[in-house]
């Protein structure tokens, strides 16, 4: 299946927020998300990674005007679920490479990878699906990525910014 | 926007490979995913999170029959940046609730993360796009999860299991 990007989606009306240090057992995941999701939070990329000596971290990005709201209630729950720290940053840009036929993706994803690598841009998170590839930087760097993939893939630079959430 | 769960898709022909330890700098991701793209081995679910002491862990999976070979590539990648071991494990399932409307899916990632806390099946990695919840889960634990899953979301119980990549 030949991989086509079809775009670039970004926007940095979001922020980044990590609960550090969570225990790796069944129904910790649903005890951070679940005060998230009654309080009416709005929450987009969800990563979690493998754990190490029965911990891991969790995050996941919301909404920028949710940061603070987000981070009281988790400060909560990692205390109830002994949680070493929540850590929240809303200086983030979140890009996404969408396409059709990203079951092929891994050429797409190191090609992505590289022209941010080329620009010195680092990478915070990532996380994928079959459409798209996501990735969180510094804010600061958007314009300059944007740019760096539209060259890289050979994409019209008429984008404008997309609102998420 | 009404979040509709559409299905449920699992398979376990996959296999998860995390480089721990990373170097959280840029052209990291690009130096452990080139040459796995080089050698045709296709890569689905990409999950990183956030570093802590300027390093981080990098994920992937790739079908079972590639770990092998993955597992040897990312040997000689991880010398090469400083990374600190490479795990691959390939008993593993990989879970994806679909549906439209995830936009609002704080409320659904919760509901599935509960169905499978109530079965005590631990989430061993998480990633999100727009219509998709993907989760990994040990491959013991595939037929409970996705009957958990199931009645969670009202669905049908008549599924197949997909092949993937
Ligand atoms: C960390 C968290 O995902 C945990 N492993 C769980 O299953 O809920
Ligand atoms: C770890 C890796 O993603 C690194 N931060 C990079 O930008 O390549």
């Amino acid at each position: 299946e030949q991989a086509l990007v079809s775009g670039i989606a970004f926007n940095r009306d979001e922020a980044k927020v990590t609960v550090v240090g969570v225990p790796d057992r069944p129904g910790i995941a649903f005890a951070i998300l679940d005060p998230v999701a009654k309080a009416n939070i709005e929450v987009d990329v969800i990563v979690q990674n493998i754990g190490k000596d029965g911990m891991t971290d969790f995050s996941f990005t919301v909404h920028r005007n949710d940061l603070k709201r987000t981070l009281d209630i988790l400060k909560r729950v990692a205390g109830e679920i002994g949680a070493r720290e929540v850590v929240g940053d809303d200086k983030i840009c979140k890009l996404g490479l969408v396409g059709v036929g990203m079951r092929s993706h891994v050429g797409v994803a190191s090609q992505m990878f590289s022209a941010l690598a080329s620009e010195n841009i680092n990478i915070q998170m990532v996380s994928t699906s079959e459409i798209k590839i996501t990735v969180v930087i510094d804010e600061k760097y958007m314009e300059l990525a944007v740019r760096a993939l539209h060259k890289a893939f050979g994409l019209d630079e008429q984008v404008k910014e997309q609102t998420s959430l």
